[in-house]
């Protein structure tokens, strides 16, 4: 997955993101494609979650899946989430739950949770920051105001670390694949670098949700696993979503 | 060029938006869900849309569990085992996942196979 938040020159702050998911879930050489992958690109919809007629919020789910991956709580905050690989990983949650240790909340569930009922980017950054997890994580979130873009980098316990937007830095973004931001991505699965590299030549005068979705498009930011790209504007209050193909030659990741 | 070559990074793209060409597969399609409605009727009008696309992706997480553990057994567990484990879920969820089970036909343990996907995965 990419996730990224940026800031233009206006302070609007835009969130864009790949969900990247069906890796070894079994490889369809005829069609050079990811079996698990292909079979999710039907089942992604955008949701729009009322209650009194009212939208509470909107997210780009997969149907089946009733925790949330990617979303919008419109005029307040945007939310998406990327995957961490750690070896105090999700089956020693799953274990503990099993054992009945069950003071930790499923991953999937706490960002349904935060989008249902947090009411600001402070509320929300805190829920995600400090809620005990059954696994690690990244969750990426977007704010209302000027500077409000972070990334929060999770283990199963604790915040390990928050990642901010400061523009008085150059940091008009902030960007986050799967590694964490203070070490290289692992050399054969390197999206962060050309993710960059094109942020960087589109500069902060011209990004947009158009070259935003350049970015979400060009290879290996987008690749075989990527099942659809979302486009977020949280002052706009507006969630586009589409489904996505790799035509070869493609990384498999 | 760098493009032909893995990771076939390619030059930054431009113009790709709005969504057109071989990159883009199509649109996505919008749904309400009420959460006023109790939580198990909430899935319905989404998953009585996409439920063959459902079951089909199940089929396919089906069969890789097949092609890992040939007996069935593996299937066997998750079809035994999760339901068990739905009860202990936090509702609304627990309740979401029951009645996306009972719209689809998918059994209930496959359902929350789905949902705890992330955790599993991470084995």
């Amino acid at each position: 997955c990419t996730s990224v938040v940026a800031q233009d020159e206006k302070g609007k702050l835009l969130h864009g993101r790949n969900l990247d998911f069906g890796l070894f879930l079994g490889w369809d050489v005829k069609n050079k494609s990811w079996a698990i992958s292909e079979k999710l690109k039907p089942l992604v919809v955008n949701l729009n979650f009322k209650r009194n007629n009212q939208t509470v919020f909107k997210s780009t789910n997969f149907a089946g899946y009733v925790g949330m991956l990617t979303g919008i709580k419109p005029h307040i905050f945007t939310l998406t989430m990327n995957e961490r690989f750690s070896l105090d990983g999700g089956y020693i949650g799953i274990l503990e739950w099993i054992l009945g240790q069950r003071d930790g909340m499923w991953m999937s569930f706490l960002t349904r949770s935060v989008l249902e009922n947090a009411n600001s980017y402070d509320e929300a950054k805190s829920l995600l920051a400090q809620t005990k997890m059954l696994a690690p994580a990244y969750f990426i979130l977007g704010g209302n105001q000027t500077g409000q873009g972070c990334i929060i980098t999770r283990s199963r316990e604790l915040s390990i670390d928050v990642l901010e937007i400061d523009v008085k830095l150059g940091r008009w973004y902030v960007l986050e694949t799967n590694y964490d931001h203070w070490k290289e991505p692992f050399f054969l699965d390197d999206r962060r670098t050309p993710a960059m590299k094109c942020l960087n030549q589109t500069t902060q005068a011209n990004i947009s949700v158009k070259t935003l979705y350049d970015v979400l498009s060009t290879k290996p930011v987008l690749n075989k696993l990527t099942t659809y790209t979302t486009l977020m504007q949280v002052s706009e209050g507006t969630l586009e979503s589409y489904i996505r193909d790799c035509p070869n030659p493609c990384m498999p990741w | 060029s760098a493009q032909f070559v893995p990771p076939y990074t390619e030059d930054c793209r431009t113009d790709m938006y709005p969504p057109n060409g071989p990159t883009f597969k199509g649109p996505v399609k919008w749904y309400t869900i009420d959460l006023d409605l109790p939580p198990s009727k909430r899935w319905t009008a989404v998953i009585s849309d996409k439920k063959n696309d459902l079951v089909d992706m199940i089929q396919a997480i089906r069969d890789l569990a097949d092609a890992f553990v040939p007996s069935g057994r593996l299937i066997e567990l998750v079809d035994i085992a999760l339901p068990l484990m739905v009860d202990t879920l936090p509702n609304p969820f627990r309740e979401e996942i029951k009645g996306i089970a009972a719209v689809s036909g998918v059994p209930l343990g496959e359902v929350v196979l789905f949902n705890i996907f992330y955790e599993v995965f991470t084995v």
